[in-house]
């Protein structure tokens, strides 16, 4: 019995099929927007106290000149207006703002690590999306082409060797078959090959010929 | 001798076989490629449940900042003759070694630059430069940008993951997904606020 999959009906292999390309293409393709839209750069990437990148500072001093300001540590004056404080409750308070600060730097450098792992999942998923599309879309493709209800996946039209048709190579066998209601696909198998065996290189080389011309 | 119909018919039933075979070996495959899509879901949301978390504390942290900004800008005499003074001859040695670094390495045109960094630098107080107002404006930036980023992410996931759920409907596999949240959009995060809008520190 050819039916592949005894849950269907007689040869719905069309509708079954036939959906599968288009959607992992759609699926494939709304993975991958993001990837046009933000800036890979994730804005966390060092912190002031560490080897902040240049190009960061760079871009801080072109958008609003804070960037500036990450060089006070080189100003004599700079230094001392940071170093001030009336009185202790000024100091304290100061230094809870430079704790907290340092603890929200902390989280948002984290977050940023977490945010780049979560692409990652994204690039994971997406390249999983094209390895499915690379292992099933000839099976989406051959639903494509089937209208008939045809019992056969295969179906052989001519088998020709020299003797019957002296185009033919001696010592080869020409075979013409259809997969589904695909174009006719035209498979030379060396004569020595016989059956069962014919058959199953028949079917291989046609798949193979079918699978590379639908990958093209 | 010409091959009989009825031979074509027998070997067109042996080739369906092996085209048979081949389709099944292919839905294999695609369940395992769809296990691991399923795995790399798992991972994904356990790490959406780490990034709600660092948001958490990184917006608790911002909180207190703001807290201790607000009591410091209320307390007294922050600002004195003193402070100023220093803050006169501060600011020309942050222009020039900003210039300089400006120059150095940031290869481009400093004419702009050097008088918007002059109008930044009048328009700011020594204030904003004692509570470390820089480092706070830089971290709202990148909240900013990291909200945006995610949201991105968020959007491009769940427009193909609905149409993932569609794809590997039970048509194909007749195991039902236990989790009907399978793949289920999860919400998006609500974006922080910018707790200090930054123009009104400058002012300061």
């Amino acid at each position: 019995n050819v039916m592949p999959f005894p849950v269907l009906e007689p040869l719905n292999f069309h509708d079954m099929f036939q959906p599968f390309f288009d959607m992992i293409q759609q699926a494939q393709q709304a993975m991958d927007a993001h990837m046009h839209r933000i800036p890979y750069h994730f804005p966390m990437a060092e912190f002031p106290g560490e080897n902040i990148s240049d190009r960061t500072v760079c871009k801080e001093i072109r958008h609003n000149s804070t960037g500036c300001l990450k060089m006070k540590d080189q100003c004599e004056k700079c230094q001392e207006i940071l170093s001030m404080a009336n009185d202790s409750s000024q100091m304290q308070l100061r230094q809870q703002l430079n704790t907290s600060l340092q603890l929200a730097e902390k989280f948002s450098k984290l977050y940023d690590q977490l945010l780049q792992s979560y692409q990652q999942k994204m690039l994971n998923t997406s390249s999983l999306l094209k390895q499915l599309n690379e292992q099933f879309t000839w099976v989406s493709q051959l639903a494509n082409l089937t209208h008939s209800d045809s019992q056969h996946y295969l179906h052989v039209s001519t088998v020709n060797s020299h003797s019957s048709d002296p185009s033919v190579p001696s010592g080869l066998t020409k075979v013409v078959v259809k997969l589904f209601d695909s174009y006719p696909f035209t498979v030379t198998v060396p004569q020595e090959v016989s059956s069962p065996k014919f058959m199953e290189t028949v079917a291989e080389k046609a798949l193979q010929q079918y699978r590379q011309k639908s990958r093209e | 001798r010409a091959v009989s119909d009825k031979e074509l018919q027998e070997m067109s039933t042996e080739g369906s076989k092996y085209i048979n075979k081949e389709i099944k070996n292919a839905l294999k495959e695609v369940k395992q490629i769809k296990t691991l899509i399923e795995q790399t879901n798992e991972e994904r949301k356990s790490l959406l449940g780490s990034l709600e978390e660092a948001k958490k504390k990184k917006e608790d942290a911002l909180n207190d900042t703001k807290d201790s900004e607000t009591k410091l800008k209320a307390s007294q005499g922050v600002c004195n003759e003193t402070m100023t003074a220093l803050w006169e001859e501060c600011k020309p040695c942050l222009k020039q070694t900003c210039m300089k670094f400006y120059a150095r390495v940031c290869r481009s045109g400093s004419g702009l630059v050097g008088q918007q960094l002059e109008e930044f630098l009048n328009q700011s107080s020594p204030f904003y430069l004692w509570i470390n107002g820089d480092r706070i404006d830089s971290l709202l930036e990148n909240d900013r940008q990291q909200g945006h980023v995610m949201d991105v992410m968020e959007d491009s996931f769940n427009r193909a993951a609905n149409i993932m759920d569609e794809l590997f409907q039970d048509r194909f596999f007749p195991r039902k997904f236990q989790d009907t949240q399978y793949y289920s959009p999860f919400s998006s995060f609500p974006r922080g606020s910018l707790f200090f809008h930054p123009k009104s520190r400058f002012a300061r």
